[in-house]
């Protein structure tokens, strides 16, 4: 079995203003960060990867 | 022999042109109709592991009647090709069954102890100490976890594994494409489904009567349809203003912004309000999840982790969102292990699945639980009417591809059904990080 996730995040590292759904403004800070390999054993509640 | 080998004369005459020409020409029509007949078997690969065949009339044959589904024969080397030929989803059924029978009280613990050897379970992890608790292999491969054994990562802003397993691949879509192991690729709509389900699909959308009672949702037919719309126009009425669609919250391709209402709800016609939801509904020209990457400064992301035979086969949620919808694609039931993922092509798209798609934090959130041959049933906790890998939902698929066939319309491959109820505000079900989701169970 298998799970797959897609999911969208900020990229790029600098601070950014993003647009929320409501029209807000929200300061991003950093974009996503992967803190895995490829066939890297994890176990449920590790951190695959970080904004 | 040797006399009419030695002593015949050899006479060498020229072939006609005409006929070399003749030849050629039947070779390179050969050509050309088997690569077309491969082109159109590409295109009517739908997304459940099946072909609805396009004929006269589009989804007719010859005779006028609605094209059955047929199975997709993937290419590939000779294990993919003898494993194409065998009936997985029956055997994974018959395979459940087998590991629901009762073993005899004195040969669970040994049997479950030779198990965990065999596939690496760390028996000092599992909830219930006493083996002899476990009737059956089913039961203890869907065993719960000691309290605290999966601590959670303290950082907020991570995103969690959602299950104990190997992380096959993980990285950024680019132009729709998923990379799979060694460079495969397959679309992001082939794995998701396309912004816009069948009529059929949407029939059965999931709908509560009982708001904040999740738990207790029901199918619903066209009726129930009008009352989610009713449902969401006293939402309207409540907040003053009018969201034109549930989905207002949603990863769908139309971003909707707030619109002043210009009348009461009550005096819109029904009809109206179907037609302007069904319109908003309709697909963009642009892939549904693209307009999601607003102005380039998001982008999407994926990560596949597999579960091996002897991990952990609860999932739980990676982030804290918000699940708006589920799709249940009812394709084929193909091994998903690594090496089958290289040899295989589109693996993911071929078998059966269940897509949750909703929100969080940054926007657009997919989570797909792919079932296997041995462990072919999907559970969300929070999703009693979902039944996979069932007989009953070959055959509404069946029924669905047929009557879609019936209407004119093509088959989306899927069946979508919507979590609106379960929270007016939210549009959707919420989910904490480390909420325990559901699971793989054997068969």
């Amino acid at each position: 079995s298998t799970i797959v996730l897609v999911f969208e995040a900020p990229r790029g590292s600098r601070p950014s203003l993003d647009e929320g759904w409501m029209g807000e403004k929200t300061k991003i800070k950093g974009g996503w960060n992967w803190s895995v390999q490829k066939g890297q054993k994890v176990k449920m509640g590790e951190a695959l990867g970080y904004v | 022999l040797r006399r009419a080998l030695g002593d015949t004369k050899i006479k060498w005459y020229p072939i006609p042109v005409g006929l070399g020409i003749g030849f050629l020409g039947l070779a390179q029509l050969y050509r050309i109709n088997n690569r077309e007949n491969a082109r159109r078997r590409e295109e009517d690969l739908e997304t459940d592991g099946y072909v609805y065949s396009k004929g006269e009339g589009e989804n007719t044959g010859r005779d006028g009647r609605p094209r059955r589904r047929e199975r997709i024969r993937p290419t590939g080397p000779w294990q993919v090709q003898v494993m194409s030929t065998l009936p997985l989803k029956a055997m994974s059924r018959i395979w459940g069954r087998f590991n629901e029978l009762e073993i005899p009280y004195y040969l669970r613990v040994p049997g479950f102890k030779l198990y965990s050897w065999i596939f690496g379970v760390n028996l000092s992890e599992v909830a219930e100490p006493d083996l002899h608790v476990y009737p059956n292999l089913a039961s203890f491969f869907y065993r719960k976890l000691k309290p605290g054994a999966r601590p959670l990562d303290p950082n907020q802003n991570a995103l969690l594994s959602p299950a104990d397993g190997r992380v096959l691949q993980f990285g950024a879509i680019v132009n729709g494409d998923v990379e799979q192991v060694k460079g495969m690729t397959y679309s992001l709509d082939s794995l998701l489904g396309t912004s816009k389900s069948s009529a059929s699909a949407n029939d059965s959308s999931l709908f509560s009567p009982s708001e904040g009672t999740p738990q207790q949702s029901t199918f619903t037919s066209k009726e129930n349809q009008e009352e989610i719309i009713k449902h969401d126009e006293e939402f309207a009425n409540v907040n003053g203003i009018s969201y034109t669609l549930p989905n207002l919250f949603s990863g769908d391709s139309q971003q909707k912004q707030p619109v002043k209402k210009s009348g009461d709800a009550s005096t819109t016609p029904k009809a109206a309000s179907e037609a302007e939801v069904r319109a908003d509904l309709a697909l963009g020209e642009r892939p549904w999840y693209s307009s999601l990457t607003r102005e380039n400064r998001t982008a999407l992301y994926y990560v596949v982790v597999y579960l091996a035979p002897g991990d952990y086969h609860r999932f739980h949620s990676p982030t804290a969102w918000v699940a708006e919808k589920r799709r249940h694609f009812a394709g084929e039931l193909y091994s998903v292990s690594p090496y089958l993922q290289r040899t295989l092509p589109g693996l993911f798209t071929l078998n059966e699945r269940v897509v949750l798609i909703g929100r969080w934090r940054w926007g657009f959130f997919s989570y797909t639980p792919v079932g296997a041959t041995n462990v072919g049933s999907i559970k969300i906790n929070f999703d009693r009417e979902l039944r996979t890998n069932s007989l009953t939902t070959d055959t509404e698929a069946d029924r669905a591809a047929e009557e879609a066939a019936k209407r004119g319309e093509p088959y989306t491959g899927f069946v979508e059904a919507t979590y609106d109820a379960a929270s007016p505000l939210l549009h959707g079900h919420a989910l904490r990080r480390g909420e325990e989701m559901g699971g793989f169970q054997l068969g």
